[in-house]
């Protein structure tokens, strides 16, 4: 038996929909210490990694771990039919064939209960060693959100580049080049605040459609780190108080 | 013209 109640439904509603456009169809590893997920999307450029820990529902039972492979986009529909302030049950009986979602209101005034059917998926996980970066760039998400959106009115690529003082954000498409540069400061507006932790000076080109994906993800924390080295993917960290959002991105190469 | 690697080329399949 598998079950878990999240006060804040809001938050999962936040999760599914950061990821719905990446990924399709995943499964989810629920053991006693947390619930997560690992899944590429269609061109295997891009990885979602998800963590929540047990320890931060209201409440969590996992008597044996399983694997549930869930439909993303039927998830993210019934997520639709959460309300807001809904607290949210998934619950699964142990070699589940569904997963039953459970909403209640705030005032225990309603109760939706959906049964959503599970899926038998091949696993492709990917081994991530762990890694020291080059550079880390730790700012608002909404103003790297905002600027990725920006920048992809000019073209498709982002060029970014990371040293001790500063993060470069550079375009060149047919209307011409720009680039937007912020300095490392520690404001005290969570907007302009951006921390550098630079070993190397790096210099990487990124899609600027996945990242924009991506920053879906900027709902669910106001800081977002970004983890660079040379010739390997990127990774967005997006924490907040359930667990992290993790996204990884290969660079883009010139030929 | 540009193209992006594959994940799989970065992080072993497990």
């Amino acid at each position: 038996m598998f079950e878990a109640l999240l006060g804040n439904g809001l938050i999962l509603k936040k999760i599914i929909e950061s990821i719905k456009e990446l990924v399709t169809e995943v499964n989810f590893e629920v053991t006693s210490e947390a619930i997560s997920l690992q899944a590429m999307d269609a061109s295997h450029v891009a990885l979602v990694v998800l963590v929540l820990r047990a320890s931060e529902f209201e409440e969590y039972r996992c008597d044996r771990p399983q694997t549930l492979g869930v439909s993303i986009t039927n998830l993210a529909k019934l997520l639709k039919i959460a309300g807001n302030d809904d607290s949210i049950i998934l619950r699964a009986e142990d070699e589940a064939h569904v997963l039953t979602l459970v909403f209640t209101g705030k005032n225990n005034e309603k109760m939706c209960e959906f049964n959503l059917n599970l899926l038998t998926l091949d696993s492709e996980h990917l081994g991530i060693p762990e890694q020291e970066y080059s550079a880390e760039v730790t700012m608002s998400s909404s103003e790297f959100s905002r600027i990725c959106r920006e920048l992809t009115q000019v073209t498709d690529t982002l060029n970014l580049s990371v040293d001790k003082e500063s993060v470069k954000f550079a375009v060149s498409g047919d209307i011409g080049t720009g680039s937007i540069t912020m300095k490392a400061n520690n404001s005290d507006k969570s907007e302009e605040k951006l921390i550098l932790n630079v070993s190397d000076t790096v210099s990487m080109a990124f899609a600027l459609r996945y990242l924009n994906l991506f920053n879906k993800a900027s709902s669910l924390s106001d800081e977002v780190v970004l983890s660079l080295s040379p010739e390997v993917p990127v990774v967005l960290k997006f924490a907040f108080d359930l667990g992290e959002l993790k996204y990884f991105l290969a660079p883009k190469i010139a030929e | 013209g540009k193209y992006q690697e594959v994940l799989s080329k970065f992080y072993y399949v497990g």
